[in-house]
């Protein structure tokens, strides 16, 4: 899984 | 930021336009299911609650704003300014049945235990099954207007173009998330039945007919 991801998508 | 993701956006934003305007142009909401419009606005408060706290770019902020206005104004059109052309007897799908699993899916299927992530968790697996209503409804109804249909589709479309940014991602990025691709695959499969019965009626000029 993505690591500390910036949630960066709608 | 790629061309899928930009016209996944596109089409979602295009999607939420064409229901506000139709509902706005003919002062009617019939056929429209309101349960699952409930459901996108409760999608898009649990996503982004990172609004204020959390600035990607002035773009994603911009979204997120519309996103979250276009469909509290869609409740607000359904439930009070035409209510009387709401379909009650034919929204009838119990969206109870939807937020349980989901609800425990999120709790279970998690990056991380913390408030922040439950609720985005539970935004994308409720995004997965919010229109289940409103396919439900126009089931039951047998029918739909055709600018119902090009909403949905438009709708369909834009978490396909997703499924093919996170292919994009993956290779070019190495960036995935296992939760919103097993989620996005389920709502793009969703819309299959309609995407074939749009393709092959409603682009010929023919009334979509779902089997009742």
């Amino acid at each position: 899984p993505a690591e500390e991801d910036p949630k960066d998508e709608l | 930021m790629n061309i899928f993701r930009l016209l996944g956006d596109v089409s979602h934003l295009l999607a939420i336009i064409i229901l506000l305007l139709k509902i706005w142009k003919t002062r009617s909401c019939a056929g429209i299911s309101g349960k699952s419009q409930l459901l996108f606005a409760l999608t898009y408060t649990t996503r982004y609650l990172d609004l204020v706290t959390n600035f990607v770019s002035v773009y994603n902020t911009f979204m997120k704003v519309v996103f979250l206005a276009a469909s509290y104004a869609t409740i607000w059109l359904i439930y009070m300014k035409f209510r009387a052309t709401y379909d009650q007897n034919h929204d009838t799908f119990r969206i109870e049945f939807l937020l349980l699993p989901v609800t425990i899916l999120s709790l279970v299927a998690n990056h991380e235990f913390t408030l922040i992530e439950i609720l985005w968790t539970w935004s994308i697996y409720l995004e997965a099954v919010a229109i289940l209503p409103q396919l439900f409804m126009v089931s039951k109804t047998g029918e739909a207007e055709s600018i119902t249909s090009h909403y949905l589709f438009a709708l369909g479309s834009y978490r396909g173009l997703y499924i093919l940014n996170w292919i994009y991602r993956y290779y070019m990025e190495s960036y995935y998330d296992l939760i919103a691709i097993f989620a996005g695959i389920l709502q793009t499969v969703l819309y299959c039945d309609f995407f074939y019965l749009y393709i092959t009626k409603v682009l010929r000029g023919q009334r979509l007919q779902l089997p009742a």
